[in-house]
């Protein structure tokens, strides 16, 4: 099947992908058993092609449950705000291909201008989400103690944050720490 | 505020507010979810004033059972009783509030997410009742126990036995080895005074396979162990350090028969045993502990981007143009790349998480009929899940971390805690690989079912496109 950069069409290469590893992962213990193993140690033989399946199905599923849901979702959405979870949906799963390239090279038709292509895309999109970068964040709408953090208070005072929390350290209480009396000094004057 | 923030802020091209009624699942849903925060943050004495990390192990955990209780009743007090179980449910769906003010969690975790609901899977109705009435009204705090030192993910590998004294009518619970002591189960150590405890039960010579048994461990006035039960802390670990996993040996402990919880099988007096109907039942359970954890990926990678992307907004580096002064970190392309796949995954997963929870009610609403049909795609597709979320959580939560260059290290930010939290996710609940491997063996199954022409269920239908062009 040709290949298609679009989403629907990279949900389709990615079942592809799960497809031509699970037939891989089965023909696999196949060729196991045909050597003389038992069931059990052709499946632990081709475990990791087994757990590389799953994870292949998996992302697959995520992929078009994701398309999916914001599809179902999102009609009765504004405008700004329909595209822009459009183009979260896209950014995955460009990113998941860019990702993922030797595998859809393997199982799809994919070919080298379809990955120029979509990384050109993907660069485009991070452009255009750019100016929405912190109203998605503060859309999540974590309250300061939620966030619990320094860095991430809705006002930016980071600096003076970090500063705040490091005064609170116990060992700011004092100027000179006693170790310095115990051992330090003498070390540094040689009456050890 | 910071004017690179107020700037950003002012360049937004979408409604704000809108995406965050849409993420809550309406207005009303935020308002209730803001309503909540507000009420329970605002308890005195809530939130430290000297950061946690500053405290001793000790205190680390004393402090943390201080807070369990004033959050406790504050939750009570807070709950709006006109809500329905359905607003009440979308008011808590992305609220972190226990991370907020448990920076390494509740030493209560444990009572709310498993005893509890190990006591609806497990006990039979009259049990239910009993115990129920105590554990809902924090007259006795619990805890499950299934993982032992020996063995976790493999459950028919578990060592405690509960061997069935039919002329006392009482269970004897054994640790007969080191590796079959219990080991991990948060709020074990210190907190719990009973605890539901999966162990291997032998009756009239018999094995009867692993069943769960609820115990008293310790005095309900002194908190001492109970004779024959052996307790205690297992130490620091990467992260969840005031959640109080334990450790637990039994020396020949006797319990009343009543204390095995017998809805899905039963011991009988004379000591004839009686299998559950269908052992499947109990996987019920497991699939929504799943569900939740694939929701509480997507909260904690949205938490942790927010403080990523607020930070690359203020702090200025480097020179992309000579002489044009130090740009905002978020206009490197490479931060965007870091980034911005981790809105997308947040949303992903939690789009994913509103799904699969609709399949579990879906699903255990036939359960209930009689039909299993669902049950292997509902199992197979949360096992997957719970597994590449966790993972992909972790590695973006570090992502996230490292993009605040230095300063992310710095335990004030949060991130190392975040990432701790959900670094664990990778191996309670069903270590991942194994899990896969699960997931593997149904895609198997369903292979083999599309080669030979059979149907398959709608998530792995895919599978028999290309048998079907071959």
């Amino acid at each position: 099947q040709k290949w298609d950069n679009s989403v629907d069409g990279i949900i389709k290469g990615f079942r592809r992908v799960a497809t031509g590893k699970v037939a891989s992962a089965v023909a696999s213990m196949k060729k196991y058993i045909k050597r003389g193993l038992g069931p059990e140690d052709a499946w632990n033989m081709s475990s990791v092609q087994l757990v590389a399946a799953s994870e292949a199905h998996c992302r697959a599923f995520i992929l078009s449950t994701y398309r999916s849901e914001v599809d179902r979702t999102t009609g009765s959405l504004s405008e700004p705000l329909r595209r822009l979870m459009n183009e979260l949906v896209q950014l995955y799963a460009i990113y998941w291909t860019l990702e993922k390239l030797g595998d859809l090279l393997l199982y799809t038709s994919i070919s080298e201008n379809d990955i120029r292509e979509l990384q050109s895309t993907y660069e485009d999109l991070l452009g255009r989400i750019r100016p929405n970068a912190v109203g998605l964040v503060d859309a999540f709408d974590f309250s300061d103690q939620i966030l619990n953090s320094t860095l991430g208070a809705y006002d930016g005072r980071v600096y003076e944050r970090l500063m705040e929390e490091a005064l609170k350290s116990p060992l700011n209480a004092e100027p000179v720490n006693q170790s310095f009396h115990k051992y330090l000094k003498p070390f540094m004057q040689g009456k050890l | 505020v910071n004017e690179d923030l107020l700037s950003e802020r002012k360049k937004c091209e979408f409604n704000v507010e809108e995406l965050t009624n849409y993420l809550d699942g309406g207005a009303k849903a935020t308002e209730n979810r803001r309503k909540l925060e507000r009420k329970v943050l605002s308890t005195k004495g809530l939130i430290d004033n000297v950061p946690e990390e500053f405290l001793s192990h000790k205190e680390k955990y004393e402090n943390a059972v201080r807070k369990a209780v004033l959050f406790y009743k504050a939750m009570k007090d807070a709950e709006d009783p006109n809500l329905s179980e359905q607003e009440r449910a979308n008011t808590t769906y992305r609220s972190l509030l226990p991370s907020a003010v448990f920076k390494d969690n509740s030493p209560f975790t444990l009572h709310v997410a498993m005893f509890i609901p190990a006591i609806l899977g497990h006990a039979d109705e009259e049990q239910k009742k009993y115990w129920m009435n105590r554990a809902s009204k924090m007259e006795i705090i619990g805890t499950y126990a299934q993982t032992e030192l020996g063995h976790g993910t493999f459950i028919r590998g578990l060592e405690t036995t509960a061997t069935y004294d039919s002329k006392t009518e009482e269970f004897v619970m054994h640790s007969p080895t080191l590796t079959s002591y219990k080991w991990w189960p948060g709020s074990l150590a210190h907190t719990a005074n009973y605890c539901v405890v999966m162990a291997h039960l032998y009756s009239q010579g018999k094995s009867c396979g692993i069943q769960p048994f609820i115990i008293q461990l310790r005095d309900e006035e002194t908190h001492m162990p109970l004779p024959g039960i052996k307790l205690g802390e297992i130490g620091a670990k990467l992260g969840f350090n005031t959640v109080n996993n334990g450790f637990l040996g039994f020396e020949n402990h006797r319990i009343p028969r009543n204390r095995m919880l017998m809805k899905n099988a039963q011991v009988l007096k004379d000591g004839t045993f009686r299998k559950s109907p269908n052992s499947k039942l109990t996987y019920g359970t497991m699939v929504y502990v799943r569900v939740v954890i694939v929701n509480g990926m997507a909260n904690q990678l949205a938490r942790a981007v927010t403080i990523a992307v607020r930070y690359s907004a203020v702090r200025r580096q480097s020179e992309l143009k000579p002489d044009a002064g130090e740009p905002q970190i978020l206009d490197f392309v490479t931060q965007q790349h870091k980034l911005f796949i981790a809105i997308a995954s947040s949303h992903a997963f939690s789009l994913t998480a509103k799904w699969l929870t609709r399949m579990y009610y879906k699903v255990t609403a036939d359960l209930e009929k009689g039909n299993m049909d669902e049950l292997p795609e509902l199992h197979a597709i949360a096992c997957c899940l719970k597994a590449v979320t966790s993972w992909d959580t972790s590695a973006m939560t570090e992502r996230c971390r490292t993009s605040c260059g230095g300063h992310g290290y710095m335990l004030s930010s949060n991130l190392p805690q975040i990432y701790g939290l959900v670094t664990a996710a990778v191996t309670y609940e069903g270590e991942n690989t194994v899990l896969m491997l699960q997931t593997a063996r149904s895609l198997v199954k369903a292979f083999e079912q599309a080669a030979a022409g059979k149907p398959l269920s709608p998530t792995m239908s895919y599978l028999s496109e290309k048998i079907d062009k071959k």
